[in-house]
């Protein structure tokens, strides 16, 4: 935060677009500033609303050159925007550089990156030496923008000042860790479910939306972090994760596409397609996945059936997908995620959780999803 | 007669490098060349602290990578210190 750490003392703010650039129709630079002011509002109780004349919280224009404020733009390149502190008068305010060329895409200088920057500024936030930060000073033109989410720094920054949105009990809006008590209690719920659950090099990983929670057997409190913040490019509301343990990787899958980490890393050469594992064409996604690493088979989840993958001779196998039900008696449920661990299998379906012995061909228990989060 | 240019006086980037850290960095802006300067211990101190916030190997020299992200472009506000 800025000096002092200055804030607006109201959570409904007013902007008004006082000029525009010629770059861009009007129309453009009124979507993606609003698209802007949302990515803060997802994360705070910030509201937003437009004025079309008068003095607004937040007053958003273009110049070039000297434009009043005795801080003078450079002509085109360098200084690319400046905006100032929560306050009255000037101090709220974002102006842009037009010498520079404001585009949507990344043919010049990407207007949406600029101003959800900018903005950040306007609401109170300095810059981040994080270099993964939107509040990072340097703009960074290879930002994929379909992927684009706030870090984790800058979600605790503009928390610090204005606290987490108002959240509903399933869903961990709130990026911090465990020492909070927010996701403390988000995470305690009766009704929360996960997107996907997988091992990770001994950890447990549940993941929920944009967020996941990280269980060491080594301390009993989990911690919950945005996936972003370790894996910029992995989706959010992920369908599926699994460890192959041998290879040191996890795979993550959303929609007809996984990725590969490896730790930190993520793996060149991926999304894939789900498809060259050896899946039908007629399946758009997974719903879970769970690696037996003894067996070395994968098990993929699709509805009431499963296929399962050789890790050894990497193919699908003959003989698939079979019922579930008819496998794995006592899994009746769509399978919402699922992992592997001390020899059972745990099936996620909704606020449940069923413990499977393998061996045994039964449910040996039957949870919450969240007793791994010693509630 | 003319005046002789200093060794290191046309060193390319150390104007740059003066607006940068005055800029962004609250290097004082006392009107002394800076070139003079550049290898005493306050400037190292400046550009350290610049490439250390910049996430760079901190060589306390304006070294290629220091020179690639200060030609980036970026947000006009500065990026340590006070800000009025």
């Amino acid at each position: 935060t800025f000096p002092g750490s200055p804030k607006w003392r109201k959570n409904h703010l007013t902007y008004r677009i006082v000029d525009y650039t010629p770059d861009l129709p009007k129309e453009s630079v009124d979507s993606v500033i609003e698209k802007a002011l949302k990515v803060w509002e997802e994360v705070t109780p910030l509201t937003f609303s437009r004025l079309s004349e008068g003095e607004a919280d937040i007053m958003i224009s273009f110049a070039v050159g000297e434009h009043g404020d005795f801080v003078p733009f450079d002509g085109p390149g360098t200084v690319l925007a400046h905006a100032y502190a929560p306050g009255l008068g000037i101090n709220g305010d974002a102006h842009f550089d037009d010498d520079e060329q404001w585009t949507e895409d990344r043919t010049g200088t990407n207007l949406f990156l600029v101003a959800a920057h900018e903005l950040g500024h306007s609401l109170g936030l300095f810059h981040s030496a994080n270099t993964e930060a939107l509040m990072y000073p340097v703009y960074k033109s290879s930002t994929d923008l379909t992927r684009f989410r706030l870090s984790q720094d800058d979600v605790e920054g503009i928390q610090s000042l204005y606290g987490p949105p108002p959240a509903s009990p399933d869903v961990p809006v709130v990026p911090t860790t465990s020492s909070s008590p927010e996701p403390e209690s988000l995470m305690c719920s009766p009704a929360l479910s996960f997107d996907a659950v997988t091992t990770l090099r001994g950890e447990f990983l549940f993941f929920k939306n944009r967020h996941f929670w990280r269980k060491s057997l080594r301390s009993p409190e989990p911690s919950l972090y945005l996936i972003s913040s370790f894996w910029p490019s992995l989706p959010s509301s992920m369908d599926a994760a699994y460890e192959v343990t041998n290879r040191d990787t996890v795979f993550i899958f959303k929609g007809n596409q996984f990725w590969a980490v490896r730790g930190h890393e993520e793996q060149a050469g991926y999304p894939k397609s789900i498809h060259t594992l050896g899946l039908p064409e007629t399946v758009g996604k997974i719903d879970a996945a769970v690696s037996d690493k003894v067996k070395k088979k994968t098990y993929f989840f699709v509805e009431d059936k499963y296929w399962r993958f050789d890790e050894k001779k990497q193919s699908m196998e003959p003989g698939f997908p079979r019922k579930i039900a008819e496998d794995f008696p006592g899994v009746d449920s769509k399978v919402d995620a699922a992992f592997a661990a001390f020899g059972f299998f745990y099936f996620f379906s909704g606020s449940s959780q069923l413990e499977f012995d393998p061996n045994a061909k039964k449910v040996t228990h039957v949870l919450k999803s969240n007793t791994w989060f010693n509630c | 007669y003319p005046l002789h240019s200093r060794a290191g006086d046309e060193e390319p980037g150390m104007e740059l490098l003066q607006k940068y850290l005055e800029n962004y960095y609250g290097l004082a802006k006392d009107g002394k060349q800076f070139i003079r300067k550049k290898n005493s211990s306050p400037v190292v101190k400046k550009i350290q602290e610049m490439q250390k916030f910049l996430g760079l190997e901190m060589t306390g020299k304006l070294d290629s990578s220091t020179m690639d992200v200060m030609l980036k472009p970026r947000c006009g506000v500065p990026d340590v210190g006070g800000f009025t």
